[in-house]
């Protein structure tokens, strides 16, 4: 358990601190749904 | 002649692909005969080939969904509505090709298949509700027969004949019921006239034809009952849309 919180908190440290606010980019495609799926 | 630069990569929700899919869906309504128009669901994919400048073609795959809207009715696609879930819905996948020159669309082919939602589905969701059923299926065939002959003994207008079978669903729980949808088109014979020879019953010339559709719904267990709606589109249709008789609509394709 020791090892493995280690290697958590060494990952959450290598993150990029993403910008306040900031909201990914959506997939290109496929596009939104206009109705419902099926 | 200088190679064009690349085409910026499109996502399928971008302006231009929008623009490019009305216009296909569009196209794919404006050149079906039978069943009803389609609605853009999603854009699934979209691909631009470069050929030159401001010469690009576009690969699109998209998804449809079946309105109430049947392919003769006048009414823009823009207030037709698209099938609930509930009525067992129908989409359609298409894929379109199209020349964008110098700003102008044109679709240069496309192709298209159509398939009701799964009934599994359906049933899970909304237990009582009725299935899609094959158009020749014989109730469907007596409900549609018997509803027109009901529809014409009543009405004063001149007498209609079916154009397409356009979609059924039968209930048999909790009651045993028959829903049915077809496109008729009116004839040049009173009531009187047809009883006497409807194979005499012409189409009215094309500048004086009307087109309607219908919806009726037949109740067989616990007891008989019959509902017909009919309303006559009174427009004009254009000469590329005119169904020929008798042919009825035996698929869902929009192709």
């Amino acid at each position: 358990p020791v090892a493995k919180r280690a290697v958590a908190e060494a990952v959450q440290h290598d993150k990029v601190p993403r910008p306040v606010g900031f909201v990914p980019p959506p997939p290109p495609c496929p596009g939104k749904i206009r109705h419902f799926r099926i | 002649v200088p190679a064009a630069p690349p085409p910026a990569p499109l996502g399928c929700d971008d302006p231009e692909a929008e623009a490019a899919a009305e216009f296909a869906v569009n196209y794919i309504n404006g050149h079906s005969r039978h069943g009803y128009k389609f609605a853009l669901n999603r854009i699934d994919n979209v691909r631009v080939v470069s050929q030159g400048l401001n010469n690009d073609i576009m690969f699109l795959e998209l998804d449809l969904l079946e309105t109430t809207c049947h392919i003769l009715s006048p009414t823009p696609l823009a207030n037709c509505t698209v099938r609930s879930f509930t009525q067992h819905a129908v989409e359609g996948d298409c894929d379109v090709k199209l020349q964008k020159l110098n700003g102008k669309l044109s679709v240069l082919a496309s192709k298209c298949h159509s398939h009701a939602d799964s009934s599994e589905d359906l049933l899970q969701m909304c237990p009582d509700c009725p299935l899609l059923a094959s158009l020749n299926n014989t109730e469907v065939l007596a409900t549609v027969t018997a509803a027109l002959n009901d529809h014409n003994s009543k009405s004063t207008e001149p007498y209609l004949r079916l154009l397409e079978i356009g979609r059924a669903r039968i209930q048999y729980h909790p009651v045993h019921s028959v829903f049915v949808e077809f496109a008729v088109a009116a004839t040049n014979c009173s009531l009187g006239e047809a009883k006497e020879n409807v194979e005499g019953c012409q189409l009215l010339p094309e500048d004086q034809s009307n087109f309607g559709f219908c919806t009726a719904s037949r109740l067989i267990r616990p007891s008989e009952d019959l509902s017909v709606d009919c309303q006559l589109y009174g427009h004009q249709v254009p000469h590329h849309m005119l169904p020929s008789l008798p042919e009825y609509s035996t698929g869902q394709d929009t192709s």
